[in-house]
């Protein structure tokens, strides 16, 4: 049998409402160290992984390795039915073709259940390459929604430089141009309100907003996020989930003809 | 100008 509980429920509330725009079908692979989920967008431009560790959960049981083929849209649409506080623990038999979800109040007194069918989904699993990136860029999560949002007022498209000054995003499109530079941050009371940018050398690349902006709606998980580049490599956009694990979004770069 | 790429070109399928 699997199952996972998660003290902290609306971490998958918030984990699924990220994706499930992005994904529509996804196999959650659960194994003894944990859970991951890896899939592509419709048309190969992006691309969702996640890992939750076993650690992060309270119980967590695994006894053999399973797939759970599940539609992200019934799930989000189940997930609604918790509330922010619930428990949430998600669990499957052996032999079973359903996975159940138990939504549990922190006092217990309320308890509820759902079924949801699997389905089969025919999944490629890439190889992602270990990389070393030109730059790597810590920005509060919030931050970089803002951004993202006020950029699609003027393209389709941002252009990021990250240079040792600091990362500038810039769009141009039929009304006109615009820009956004964040410095690295001197002192910030608080490190999630800091911007950092680790470069190794400068990149600047260009990506589709539309694609950045359903990354950023995994803000609501974690205060900072992280931007990692590489000349002509796919963007990695990383979301660390509280202590247990992380959601990761990989962007093809647009590339000049 | 600038074209889409797609991820396929960058990572391996298993």
């Amino acid at each position: 049998m699997f199952e996972a509980r998660l003290p902290q429920g609306q971490i998958l509330k918030k984990l699924i409402e990220a994706v499930r725009e992005l994904v529509t079908d996804a196999n959650f692979e659960c194994k003894p160290s944990g859970l991951s989920l890896q899939a592509m967008d419709s048309s190969h431009v992006s691309l969702v992984s996640l890992l939750m560790r076993a650690d992060g959960f309270d119980p967590y049981q695994c006894d053999r390795n399973r797939t759970l083929g599940i539609n992200l849209r019934t799930l989000a649409s189940v997930l609604k039915c918790s509330s922010n506080d619930d428990i949430i623990t998600i669990r499957a038999e052996d032999d079973g073709d359903s996975a159940i979800l138990i939504f549990e109040s922190p006092s217990s007194d309320r308890l509820s259940e759902f079924d949801l069918k699997l389905v089969d989904i025919d999944n490629e699993q890439l190889v992602i390459p270990d990389t070393q990136y030109d730059a790597v860029v810590r920005m509060p999560s919030a931050e970089f929604q803002r951004i993202v949002r006020d950029m699609q007022i003027l393209g389709d498209s941002v252009t990021i430089a990250c240079s040792k000054d600091g990362v500038k995003f810039s769009a141009n499109g039929e009304i006109g141009s615009g820009s956004v530079r964040l410095k690295q941050s001197s002192a910030v009371d608080s490190e999630d309100d800091a911007v950092t940018v680790d470069l190794q050398q400068a990149v600047s690349l260009t990506f589709a907003l539309r694609y950045l902006s359903l990354f950023s709606k995994a803000a609501p998980l974690s205060p900072t996020v992280t931007l990692s580049f590489s000349k002509d490599v796919p963007l990695l956009v990383e979301f660390r989930i509280a202590d247990m694990g992380h959601l990761r979004f990989y962007l093809a770069p647009k590339i000049d003809e | 100008d600038s074209t889409q790429s797609r991820l396929d070109g960058f990572f391996k399928v298993l």
